[in-house]
């Protein structure tokens, strides 16, 4: 593997070699014209806003599924008859008739991404469809909730 | 029977300055 220190040092290297070439870079993500997020306050070069409704649920009592003559029989015992095909029924019908659960529905989900660079401090590389990178990371996240 | 309760809006983002590495085709 050609090592080279600097980002300026790259382009010898571009020079030299046959292209395609495969290179790991580091640097600090800059660029001319940054998105300014509204909920983390920062300025950014990849922004992607989810929105999400909350609400409550009342749980409706669910209905057995064993056949009706064998209801009865199923509400009397201590646990699951052998008779009634539904493993869940005893878990079911053991929560609150009146409770309410949380749920959550995606209203939207948008991208928003400027062209951007990484620097060193002596040169700079652009970095072109980095999203679709294996592990790519937001290395920022905040969430606001709006009643 | 539903209440809804509001929106929820989440910013994921990368930041100007973040240091990252990333390894990628010339």
């Amino acid at each position: 593997v050609t090592r080279v220190n600097r980002l300026n040092d790259l382009a010898q290297l571009l020079d030299a070699e046959r292209l395609p070439l495969v290179v790991t870079i580091s640097g600090k993500v800059a660029s001319e014209n940054p998105i300014n997020c509204e909920i983390t306050g920062l300025k950014s070069v990849i922004v992607e806003e989810r929105v999400n409704k909350l609400y409550l649920k009342k749980k409706e009592e669910e209905k057995c599924k064993c056949a009706i003559k064998q209801k009865e029989k199923c509400k009397r015992a201590t646990k699951p008859q052998k008779t009634c095909n539904d493993a869940d029924y005893w878990t079911l019908h053991s929560e609150p008739s009146d409770s309410w659960t949380l749920h959550s529905k995606s209203i939207s989900c948008n991208t928003k991404e400027v062209p951007w660079y990484l620097d060193d401090g002596t040169d700079h590389v652009h970095v072109v469809g980095a999203r679709g990178a294996t592990d790519f990371g937001y290395t920022a996240v905040r969430s606001k909730f709006d009643e | 029977d539903k209440k809804i309760l509001g929106l929820k809006r989440t910013e994921r983002v990368l930041p100007v300055g973040a240091f990252l590495t990333v390894v990628g085709e010339v």
